[in-house]
């Protein structure tokens, strides 16, 4: 039977700040994992042992999330393999009984194989039962870990001849339930299958577009997961991974304030199994732009085909030089879809490692606007323009003069006459002709006048003419902010 | 730190799930916006995941005061900064429960002898809270001293801050992530922090605030371009 820290991974000199905790005093690592095990509170999934006080602190869920800074006298121990609450599994350092064993023979066709009775192995012997599978199998130069694990297991024992390929220590031993995972060939899933335990693809960003950390550094983020350490995860440069049966790939982030984050890989059941990107369902298009949408300014991050966009400032998976230094004025903020060099809409690189970049899933404002007049100057040139929203609050400021808020409805519940119609009430006089830096848009509350009471409408109820509309201030910010009107003793 | 009076902090708000679960603390910086931890929105990353509790002295209870918000937009700093803002679906009525906190004017940090408040649900380690707004006075410390080994041993990052006493502990402080640091200018008060992340109450000089006067003007921008 192993040592119970062998379930862990250690980092030493790293605290990790959670929530979620439970405190015990204990006097080496192994009580404190007895801990963590035992932990009644939460699904514990790693712990901190301070050496000099003799803390332990078990910590609750997604601690990969969490912030972490350096700290002489602790240690930090993670769980190697994450027992997700729905999915319990046992720990494989028992009796080894039966392998399954997963490979990706030819990628492209079969994507994994699961044979539970494929290969046998007891402590004395390993049986394999298919020989044609065999020869299509190879091996990976693979495992530190499965020299520990397998020291029982003599090579001769284990039914493979050489010609097979497989040297002494290639078995790896990392999976629960007595399982025994072969390594296979180097290129393994491409795709998301299962929880992408077995993904060996290329993505090196997050859902959020935040590039990968490579897994052989330890900054921005200190971790246990160094490849030498487990040959069998494919913890190959910053690529997403899954080494710890979470729920899908993911990496630590370069972004210093973001652990870690899962990334967006495309699903293996896609219509072009394997390499294909997940078929999205677009949703239709919130936000809008005009001209070319050059200065648009809005958070939209997905394409037209509905792929996430990959971060400017990133180069991963796609190397490029739309830079936020290179264009301070395009705003190339995360991910979000801008338009910095003049094409015909605003667009993004995606995090698909096959499409290099796409239009972004965005409309023309005009689409569902009133069309600027033929000698409206071109959008793109005019500075904030073409905004995603207009540069609109719903609050007003005074007497509402500049309000250009969409409410539509007066304080009585009214609903606004358009501007442009003079029915049911004609007036002539506060028409977008008459006024036109008024901004007297559709059936929009205005003060065109400078009502000091404030903006208002002409109704569509033909009993009343006009009305005032009830818009909050938002000067409180501005001039009211920061005062209370309770003082409160503050005797402690 | 000490249970707050009703309507004293009537900015902080307390940021929720879509299924009410308090998640983390705010401050309301306009009608319409709340100012906030960015790691407070990890996942979900959809705005409509989220709610936003005004008004409130209390996490449990039903207060009249209280007015609930949901989330429009949701924009993070883009240096990855520990603070992002929340656009509410629609502005909030502005009373002595519910009321904006001031920003800084500058892109200067306050004066050594500010006086400064923390507040926080005050979520106490290994037993339930009371569940009630508390608030406690919390001096701001420079870098070079929260970066001295003793302390934070340089872990502080330049557009952070962090606070407290130097010596001792102090109760309950265990602050939770997005809510405010305040200090008072006259008559009134000034975010100036927002709280990221710290250590256990154990330990003096905690916890960690991102420094709001680097971030005015990103703030600013944010709110009139969205």
């Amino acid at each position: 039977k192993g040592d119970i820290l062998d379930d862990y991974l250690r980092t030493d000199g790293v605290w990790l700040l959670t929530r979620n905790k439970q405190v015990y005093n204990t006097n080496n690592e192994k009580e404190c994992a007895e801990k963590c095990e035992a932990e009644r509170n939460f699904n514990c999934r790693a712990f901190l042992f301070t050496r000099k006080k003799l803390q332990c602190l078990t910590l609750a869920e997604n601690t990969k999330m969490t912030v972490t800074f350096d700290s002489v006298d602790v240690v930090l121990y993670e769980k190697k393999i994450i027992h997700l609450k729905n999915t319990p599994m046992q720990g494989w350092k028992k009796t080894t009984a039966e392998i399954l064993m997963g490979m990706n023979v030819d990628p492209g066709v079969t994507q994994q194989i699961l044979l539970p009775d494929l290969i046998t192995v007891t402590s004395q012997s390993v049986r394999a039962r298919s020989r044609t599978l065999e020869k299509n199998l190879q091996w990976n130069a693979c495992s530190v870990m499965v020299k520990t694990t397998m020291e029982n297991f003599p090579e001769q024992s284990l039914g493979f001849s050489a010609s097979t390929g497989m040297p002494k220590s290639l078995i790896c031993m990392d999976l629960p339930q007595n399982t025994m995972h072969l390594p296979v060939s180097g290129l393994g899933s491409q795709c998301l299958s299962g929880k992408g335990e077995n993904y060996r693809g290329r993505i090196a960003v997050t859902e959020s577009g935040k590039a990968c950390q490579p897994w052989n550094t330890q900054f921005p983020h200190k971790h246990g997961w160094i490849p030498d350490r487990y040959p069998c995860k494919g913890l190959e440069e910053n690529y997403c991974r899954n080494p710890d049966g979470e729920k899908r790939p993911w990496c630590y982030t370069i972004n210093g304030n973001v652990r870690w984050e899962y990334c967006a890989i495309p699903h293996c059941d896609g219509p072009e199994q394997g390499i294909a990107d997940v078929p999205v369902q677009v949703p239709l298009p919130e936000e809008c732009y005009q001209g070319r949408g050059q200065s648009y300014r809005g958070t939209a991050s997905i394409t037209a085909s509905g792929k996430k966009c990959q971060a400017w400032n990133s180069m991963f998976p796609h190397r490029h030089e739309k830079t936020p230094d290179r264009f301070p004025d395009a705003d190339l903020r995360d991910n979000y879809c801008r338009n910095p060099d003049g094409d015909e809409s605003p667009w993004c690189f995606t995090t698909d490692p096959n499409v290099t970049w796409e239009y972004c899933n965005l409309k023309r404002c005009d689409d569902h606007t009133q069309k600027p007049a033929p000698n409206d100057p071109p959008a793109t040139t005019a500075q904030n323009s073409d905004l995603s929203t207009p540069t609109t609050s719903d609050c007003i400021n005074g007497n509402g003069k500049d309000y250009r808020g969409t409410v539509a409805k007066t304080a009585r519940g009214r609903t606004c006459q358009e501007w442009s119609s003079q029915k049911p009430h004609s007036h002539k006089y506060f028409t977008p002709v008459t006024h036109p830096g008024a901004g007297l848009d559709k059936n929009f509350c205005r003060n065109p006048d400078g009502d000091v009471n404030g903006v208002w409408c002409f109704t569509t109820d033909p009993e009343k003419k006009w009305e005032y509309c009830e818009i909050p201030r938002c000067s409180s910010s501005e001039h009211d902010c920061g005062k209370v009107s309770t003082r409160s003793e503050r005797a402690c | 730190m000490c249970n707050a009076s009703p309507g004293s902090w009537p900015w902080h708000i307390s940021l929720r799930m879509s299924n009410n679960m308090h998640h983390c603390a705010g401050t309301l910086i306009h009608p319409q916006w709340v100012l906030t931890a960015a790691q407070c929105l990890q996942r979900p990353t959809e705005p409509s995941a989220y709610r936003v509790f005004l008004g409130i002295q209390n996490l449990i209870a039903s207060e009249p005061s209280l007015q609930i918000r949901s989330v429009q937009k949701v924009l993070k700093e883009p240096s990855g900064a520990d603070i992002a803002l929340l656009k509410l679906n629609s502005p909030v009525t502005i009373n002595d429960h519910v009321k904006p906190v001031c920003l800084p004017e500058t892109s200067l940090m306050v004066g050594r002898n500010a006086v400064c408040f923390l507040t926080a649900w005050g979520k106490k380690r290994g037993t339930d809270t009371d569940n009630r707004l508390k608030d406690v006075e919390f001096p701001v410390l420079e870098n070079r001293i929260c970066n001295r080994p003793e302390f934070l041993n340089g872990s502080v990052k330049n557009n952070e801050f962090c606070g407290g006493f130097t010596f001792g502990s102090i109760g309950n402080c265990e602050a939770e992530a997005g809510g405010p640091l305040v200090c008072k200018d006259k008559d009134r008060f000034v975010q100036y922090g927002v709280t990221s992340w710290g250590l256990d109450c154990t330990q003096p000089s905690k916890p960690v605030f991102v420094r709001i006067p680097s971030f005015v003007s990103w703030i600013k921008n944010a709110m009139a371009a969205h």
